[in-house]
């Protein structure tokens, strides 16, 4: 475990806390896209099966159940609790395009062709584009609530600290996981636009909107 | 390898 390793899992621990807590305190889930969330429901679900095989730390093992119960409590936030101020009209980036091109990827690019080491390896590609029907949802209205933002920011900001993680983990162990670094790269460029608006706009005090 | 892949991060 390195600072920048730390550093990641707390924002993206951040991240995950100040979305339920914005959808739990206004009640609301407006300008939320659920369907990002059942992504990374799927993204944790699958990633983490390893609970039930394999002991890591008692750190990895709290994490991984407070993400995986974290997401699934968004979830039916969105579609159960708060159903009503769902905005599905404007969420509407079709899943299964995601979904079936990246379980066929990781079906042929994996490191060992065995089930939970395939099902990691989707939940990694998948989770380097799960946030694109929320950024889409962005896009489409043009604008998101500042808190909204700072989930975003939290949640882009954990990956590029991974990336910072990886290069301290090969130059201080000589560990490499190409699979998660491409992924992470992926990921973490698909959010430099969002990044862009958030320091620019965000940080001085305006809320986030896109040029009509 | 036969031993099973660990991924010791989040």
């Amino acid at each position: 475990m390195n600072l920048f390793r730390l550093a990641g899992d707390v924002s993206h621990l951040l991240a995950i806390i100040i979305l339920l807590l914005k959808i739990w305190r206004t009640r609301s889930c407006a300008g939320i896209s659920g369907k990002s969330q059942i992504l990374f429901a799927l993204v944790f679900t699958t990633r983490y099966l390893d609970l039930l095989t394999t002991f890591i730390s008692f750190y990895n093992t709290t994490m991984k159940v407070i993400y995986i119960g974290c997401s699934y409590a968004t979830v039916w936030m969105i579609y159960a609790k708060f159903k009503a101020t769902y905005d599905s009209n404007h969420d509407t980036f079709r899943m299964e395009f995601l979904v079936i091109p990246i379980a066929a990827l990781s079906l042929l690019v994996n490191h060992d062709f065995a089930p939970l080491e395939i099902l990691w390896t989707f939940s990694i590609y998948l989770e380097s584009v799960a946030i694109l029907p929320q950024l889409f949802m962005v896009s489409k209205t043009g604008e998101a609530e500042t808190i909204t933002s700072h989930y975003l920011f939290a949640l882009g900001l954990y990956r590029a600290l991974y990336l910072m993680n990886w290069i301290w983990r090969f130059f201080a162990e000589g560990f490499f996981d190409l699979i998660a670094i491409v992924a992470g790269l992926v990921q973490t460029i698909l959010y430099c636009d969002f990044f862009y608006l958030y320091i620019t706009k965000v940080l001085k005090g305006k809320k986030l909107s896109l040029p009509a | 390898e036969d031993e099973e892949r660990q991924h010791d991060e989040l």
